[in-house]
């Protein structure tokens, strides 16, 4: 019984986080972006990656809303894949996404 | 003009 009384709908989120592989990889791909006039997708997910095995499961199809707490809906697509890989260099090196299932 | 098979994907 989360209400959020007419705020920005929060329902059906989920909250996803992921540290980087040894090489600094995710194991996924993402695409869309505001230069394109898409939101942003996961358009694949690699088996056996951080993306396939972390607890909620990142699946194609997710729409990714928040990244590290960031609202990404003016991002461009390179700068989406920017601040994803800037997550990895980050000192809890932890990637956390918001995404709506699809 | 709309390009709408361009479609970029990229490994993260």
């Amino acid at each position: 019984g989360k209400s959020m009384n007419g705020a920005v709908p929060h329902d059906n989120l989920v909250l996803i986080k992921m540290r980087p592989d040894e090489n600094g990889r995710f194991g996924f791909n993402v695409k869309g972006g505001a230069d394109q006039r898409m939101p942003i997708i996961v358009s694949r997910v690699a088996p056996g990656t951080p993306a396939d095995m972390c607890m909620p499961r990142l699946n194609e199809g997710d729409q990714v809303v928040l990244i590290n707490g960031r609202d990404i809906s003016d991002h461009t697509h390179d700068d989406v894949v920017m601040l994803i890989k800037a997550s990895c260099e980050d000192q809890s090196g932890e990637l956390i996404l918001l995404v709506r299932p699809n | 003009e709309e390009k709408d098979e361009c479609i970029i994907a990229t490994e993260v």
